[in-house]
Formats: structure tokens, C-alpha cells, sequence
């Protein structure tokens, strides 16, 4: 564990908690994309297959059931939940599931380490995550309105994705035959999706105007 | 050292 590896996942821990603090306080998930919170879930469940066969430590076990309990609960809550389905702005976020999700199975059928149940699910699960943010921006480029806490949790998103590459650089150099093609290709094209968005997130933060993506 | 080696991280 390096210092790179834990900010990365505590940046990520945070991005989760703003958001559900944000639903839980505010009863409200106005602006949030359940398409990109299902993917979430999804990208959770079929990584973490291993959780209960393979210990790796208690840090990781914890970690992994923070991801899975604060994924499902965000999407019962804009589903469910009775007052804050009503905030939820179903007309906007019209990203279609299939259309990550299938490729994603796709490219994880041909490009994976082994052809095993787990290893395929693994490669699916990280392709899938390289783009499950892609609702969530499409929807703030179409809120005019983005609210702080969820631009703070786009921006925490972003940072703990290139916080992930400043820790695999680091492991590279630190680690023997530390290789892994399939996570650092998909966790670059993840990073790359927020660039447009951290753009606007530091300019609207130097200019002290409030963040609006450009239509 | 681990089976599932690199697949450390979440």
C-alpha cells in the first residue's frame, strides 16, 4: 500500500459518502444518474467475486463492502426511497444500460488474463467502470442548475481515478513484474472521460462562478 | 505469494 493507493481510495470512499450524505440529508438526488449508480453496482458486484474465497486483507474486505452496501443503498434509495424518487430527474437521464454494458461484455469476452467465469467477469467489471460515469456526465451537461455536493462528487470520482495511476506508476517501479495492461488501459480511458469535466469544475472554482458544462 | 497477485487493489 502506498501513499498514491490510499488518497486514490479514500478520495473514492469520500466521493461515495458526499453522495449519499447528500441523498440521506438532503432527501433529495436531484442532478445524480441512477443509469451511472446501477453500473456502479453492477461494476462492483462482478469484481468483487472474489470476497469471500480470496483474503487479501481486512483493509480490502472492509473496502469492498463499503462499495458494495454504499452502491446497492444509493440505488434503492432513488428507487425506493419515497421522498427521494420524487427528486429523481427520470426525463433527463435517458442513457441506455445496454449500450456499456454489452460491449463491455464483448471486448471482456475476447480480452481477459484467462477464460475463467471470474477473470472474464473481472476484465467485464473494468471496462464497465471505465465508462459507467458516462450517464452521470451526460446528465450534468444537461442539469443547468449542477448543486455543489454533486460536482463535488464527480470532481472526488475524477481525483481518485488519477490518483489510481499515480499508484500503479509508482508500483511499476517499485514492484517486481508488477504488469497489468487490461487495468491501466481501461483505468487511462476512465481517467481521460473526466478531463472536459475537471476543466470546467477549475474554472468555474478560480472564477467563483458556479459549475454549468457547456450543452 | 497471493493467487489472485495485482488484483489487490478495489
Amino acid at each position: 500500500m502506498n501513499i498514491f493507493r490510499l488518497a486514490g481510495d479514500m478520495t473514492h470512499l469520500a466521493s461515495v459518502l458526499v453522495l449519499l450524505l447528500k441523498i440521506h440529508t438532503i432527501k433529495s438526488c436531484a442532478g445524480v444518474s441512477l443509469k451511472t449508480q446501477e453500473l456502479y453496482a453492477l461494476v462492483f458486484a462482478t469484481r468483487y467475486l472474489d470476497i469471500f474465497t480470496d483474503f487479501i486483507s481486512l483493509y480490502n474486505t472492509v473496502m469492498k463492502l463499503i462499495f458494495l452496501g454504499s452502491s446497492f443503498s444509493i440505488v434503492w434509495y432513488i428507487r425506493r426511497h419515497k421522498i427521494v424518487r420524487r427528486s429523481y430527474d427520470k426525463d433527463q437521464d435517458t442513457f441506455r444500460h445496454y449500450f456499456l454494458v454489452l460491449p463491455c461484455l464483448l471486448l471482456a469476452l475476447v480480452i481477459h488474463e484467462k477464460f475463467t467465469f471470474r477473470e472474464v467477469m473481472w476484465a467485464f467489471s473494468l471496462y464497465l467502470e471505465a465508462v459507467a460515469i458516462l450517464p452521470q456526465l451526460v446528465l450534468l451537461q444537461r442539469t443547468r442548475n449542477i448543486d455543489n455536493l454533486t460536482g463535488q462528487y464527480v470532481f472526488l470520482l475524477g481525483a481518485y481515478r488519477a490518483l489510481y495511476i499515480l499508484n500503479w506508476i509508482y508500483r511499476y517501479f517499485t514492484e517486481p513484474h508488477f504488469v497489468h495492461w487490461i487495468t491501466w488501459i481501461a483505468g487511462l480511458v476512465q481517467t481521460l472521460l473526466y478531463a472536459d469535466f475537471f476543466y470546467y469544475y477549475f474554472e468555474s472554482w478560480k472564477n467563483n462562478v458556479k459549475l454549468q458544462l457547456p450543452a | 505469494r497471493h493467487f489472485y497477485s495485482g488484483k489487490d487493489e478495489l
